[in-house]
């Protein structure tokens, strides 16, 4: 089913993908620094910050983006950063990680002075997510998918980020053929997946003014 | 903290550099 093309690209995302790590010290911060909420909202940050200069890097990546008009991949990167990093984050507390990382990482979050009706649709959305047993293909091709949305504010080319986009989803149409004979509706719930993001990506924005007053 | 400004900001230089730098 799929082509010798759709293969390489399957495997130069996911091997982008998974190069696609916070540094180790910063992880290691994470799980040993001491437990305030100040410090927490300072290490929280620090990471979003790393965060995304390690989705850029996955981002160059991806074919074709570093043809698109240099604005263009700007403003695809800041349309898109918060909703691939929320993507990323929900990968990392599917797949469990070793004693109890997960509980401290949740706890560091909750604890940080985030408003609780933030928290809640974030974990519910990590626990969608988790729920759909994704395999690293697709984490790899809904984040590029995620990415290359021809909608986000200031895109002059739409058209040229679609001809990117579309190629992927075909990709990932294919992939969850394959991964999950059983399941029809897979690909449907994962583009239903992008729309949960979109209204995080939204309430992220608020919380982030009413988290730096409080 | 990262205003969507600090957003733009780190995009640009992670952009223009690579990790390393």
């Amino acid at each position: 089913e799929l082509t010798q093309d759709q293969k390489a690209l399957i495997s130069y995302i996911v091997d982008a993908h998974n190069k696609h790590r916070i540094p180790q010290d910063m992880a290691k911060k994470l799980l040993q620094e001491q437990f305030n909420t100040e410090e927490n909202f300072l290490l929280l940050t620090e990471m979003a910050t790393s965060h995304v200069q390690v989705l850029v890097e996955f981002t160059k990546n991806i074919p074709g983006f570093q043809s698109l008009d240099h604005e263009d991949q700007i403003a695809l990167l800041k349309g898109s950063a918060v909703e691939a990093m929320f993507l990323r984050s929900a990968q990392v507390f599917s797949k469990k990680l070793p004693n109890g990382h997960t509980e401290v990482l949740e706890d560091r979050i909750r604890r940080s002075g985030i408003s609780e009706e933030f928290i809640t649709p974030m974990f519910n959305f990590y626990k969608s997510i988790g729920e759909l047993q994704m395999m690293q293909e697709e984490h790899a091709l809904l984040t590029a998918i995620t990415i290359l949305s021809p909608d986000r504010p200031y895109i002059k080319d739409q058209q040229a980020v679609e001809r990117l986009q579309e190629p992927m989803l075909e990709v990932l149409r294919k992939v969850c053929k394959l991964q999950h004979p059983h399941e029809p509706q897979h690909f449907a719930r994962l583009l239903g997946r992008l729309t949960e993001l979109r209204t995080l990506n939204h309430h992220h924005a608020e919380m982030l003014e009413s988290w730096r007053m409080s | 903290p990262a205003s969507n400004l600090g957003l733009e900001d780190i995009i640009r230089k992670a952009l223009m550099g690579n990790m390393e730098e």
